[in-house]
């Protein structure tokens, strides 16, 4: 791991009590081929490595603590801060795991919105989403899941499916009776829906698509306009590799993004997409899939994360 | 000849980056750097222009050799099978890999190339009892292609069983290629790997003879989890190629360069949209323009 790598690194620095340019140099490169291994993006990485060189240089070394694992608590704190946490509020603190992922909305219904691309697993966090939404502390609430993907084969039904493993209303048009539908329609129709039943929430599955897709990225703008949500969504699968940081840049031009959920974190992979996703837009992943099942979406803690991409 | 030098070093270092950029990993952007600086030397070369041009040459000629390497591996491997147990009954193509990379979809292409353009009679198999809709979305699947679709019984659970019943169907009524579409897994969960290793296990003893094709399929933008992926798939299942999906996107699937090279599995087909007619056979060439773009 690249734990163990910088140790062995900086045991040739123990006799030093002070980290120079030339003895830093072998650990820096250490450090970068590890965040690439890792999958975070070439030019993330080069950004952070020079801020970890500039605080390297400056750290006074402190009694009783070697300079390597100073080194590696200063790389770890970097990851947490870009992760959008606080280095020195752990995962394991109350006030950090209660605090509440979404902000509070007044008006009625609170619209969530999921983009992101193919397969990256919007239609299940969707639901996911609705199981924790609906279960709030505060008492039941009302939400409502709109299947506004009517290109994908199935999709509608898919989202039927899940909504009724966790007792939740789907708004879907039927093309069959009403001729064929568009995405901004059943949207659109939905927000009506939603506001005249008196819905709670609102959260939105649309069909997944490329970034160089100009049309379908000029509906999902549309989509956003139509329903203004409170907070839009991008999932992203954790397996994602160097492009997390241009799809992500893309979708946020595109329709400005509130949040993210990275997926398939039950995985060996090391998900440092979530850097490049945090930096490129500066919103925070808000929750990770962990599984298949609908009660697999759990709190995105940085701290976490900051371990797992180190490795 | 300062000037000479730094532009052939920014040429390197704008290389580099591409290569990075693309998946290829660390570790094989290093060799390739390293190879690029000896031919830089040896053949003098002076412009960014042509150190471009040589690296294009030698990945090119890298990936076509290993491509080559790979597909008379998996050859060798099928006909000693089929030596031990005799020809299969009927082609089967079994499509595996992670959750959402486009096994359905492909699955649904492959079925509609091997009706229209080979002239096979060809069953979809719809082997994904667990995902919400997946039968639904396999059997519209089924119907713009024109292909008939083997789907479990009601309640019926067992992947396996799903399977039995299907080259049972196959071999009677005298199918020439069997597509078996599975439920996406993660190649860390082990249970769902020994599923697997179940069902490849099952098929071939009832088709008597060794699956014609068990493909990997794994999606462009995938990082370098997907060489980790691969080799844990060779590993427990045996995988024979790999068809790369989403090719159409921004992704240039560098990992496809480690796959190839290192595991030995060969690229059979690539995924570049979400119609019927989106499948492409592997282009070496095509593949590494697009990674140097
Ligand atoms: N292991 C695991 N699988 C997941 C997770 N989230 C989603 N999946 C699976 O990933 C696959 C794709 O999920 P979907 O929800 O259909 O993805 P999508 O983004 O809606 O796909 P499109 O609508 O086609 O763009 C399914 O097999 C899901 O069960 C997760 O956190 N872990
Ligand atoms: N752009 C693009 N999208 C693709 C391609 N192949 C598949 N997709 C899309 O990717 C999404 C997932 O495809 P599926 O075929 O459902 O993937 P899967 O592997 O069967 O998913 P699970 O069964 O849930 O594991 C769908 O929206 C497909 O339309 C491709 O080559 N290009
Ligand atoms: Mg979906
Ligand atoms: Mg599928």
């Amino acid at each position: 791991s690249l734990t163990e790598n910088l140790q062995r690194t900086f045991s040739t620095l123990r006799g030093l009590d002070k980290i120079t340019e030339a003895n830093i140099e072998p650990t820096l490169i250490e450090v970068r081929r590890a965040l690439l291994e890792a999958d975070v993006n070439v030019q993330v990485v080069d950004n952070l490595l020079a801020s970890i060189r500039e605080q390297a240089l400056n750290m006074k070394v402190v009694q009783g603590v070697t300079p390597g694992q100073q080194f590696i608590k200063a790389v770890y704190d970097e990851l947490v801060r870009l992760l959008g946490g606080d280095p020195e509020a752990s995962s394991s603190q109350p006030e950090v795991s209660k605090a509440p992922v979404f902000a509070e909305v007044t008006t009625k219904p609170m619209v969530i919105l999921m983009a992101g691309l193919q397969g990256a697993g919007k239609t299940t966090a969707t639901a996911k989403l609705a199981r924790l939404l609906q279960t709030d502390k505060r008492g039941r609430k009302r939400v409502l899941l709109v299947a506004a993907d009517v290109q994908r084969p199935a999709a509608v039904e898919q989202l039927i499916t899940l909504g009724k493993q966790i007792n939740t209303e789907v708004f879907a048009l039927n093309a069959e009776k009403s001729g064929p539908v568009t995405a901004l329609e059943v949207a659109s129709k939905a927000l009506d829906y939603a506001k005249q039943k008196g819905f709670d929430f609102m959260v939105v599955d649309t069909a997944g698509r490329q970034v160089i897709d100009e049309p379908l990225m000029q509906e999902l703008a549309m989509i956003k306009k139509a329903v203004s949500p409170a907070e839009t969504l991008l999932v992203v699968d954790a397996m994602i590799g160097q492009e997390a940081a241009n799809i992500t840049r893309a979708f946020h031009e595109n329709i400005g993004i509130t949040g993210a959920i990275l997926t398939k974190m039950d995985g060996d992979t090391r998900g440092g997409a979530a850097l490049s996703i945090k930096q490129v837009s500066g919103a925070p992943i808000k929750f990770i899939g962990v599984g298949e099942k609908l009660d697999k979406l759990e709190k995105f803690y940085p701290d976490r994360m900051a371990s797992r991409i180190l490795g | 000849n300062m000037g000479r030098l730094d532009q052939v070093d920014q040429a390197m270092k704008e290389i580099e980056n591409v290569l990075l950029g693309a998946d290829l990993g660390v570790g094989v952007v290093d060799r390739l750097i390293q190879d690029l600086r000896r031919d830089v030397a040896q053949k003098r070369l002076r412009s960014g222009v042509q150190v471009r041009a040589s690296l294009a040459a030698s990945l090119l000629s890298l990936l076509t050799q290993a491509q080559t390497e790979a597909e008379k591996r998996v050859q060798a491997e099928r006909i000693s099978a089929e030596r031990m147990s005799g020809s299969p009954a009927c082609e089967v193509l079994l499509l595996v890999g992670t959750n959402g990379h486009g096994k359905t979809t492909s699955a649904a292409k492959l079925a509609y190339r091997l009706r229209t353009q080979d002239k096979k009679k060809v069953l979809l198999v719809a082997a994904d009892t667990f995902r919400a809709a997946a039968v639904e979305q396999l059997a519209e699947w089924a119907r713009r292609a024109g292909v008939d679709i083997a789907v479990p019984l009601e309640n019926q659970k067992n992947a396996a069983s799903v399977a039995f019943d299907a080259l049972k169907r196959a071999t009677d009524e005298r199918y020439d290629v069997v597509i078996i579409d599975t439920s996406g897994r993660l190649h860390t969960n082990e249970n769902l790997m020994d599923e697997m290793k179940k069902l490849r296990r099952v098929v071939e003893r009832q088709v008597q003879g060794p699956v014609t094709e068990c493909l990997l399929v794994l999606d462009a933008p995938s990082g370098r989890n997907a060489v980790t992926a691969a080799r844990q798939w060779l590993k427990d299942v045996q995988v024979s190629g790999l068809v790369l999906t989403k090719l159409d996107g921004t992704a240039r699937a560098g990992f496809v360069v480690s796959v190839v090279q290192e595991l030995g599995i060969p690229v059979k087909f690539v995924g570049v949209g979400e119609t019927l007619n989106d499948l492409r056979d592997f282009d070496p060439v095509a593949y590494i323009d697009g990674l140097l773009l």
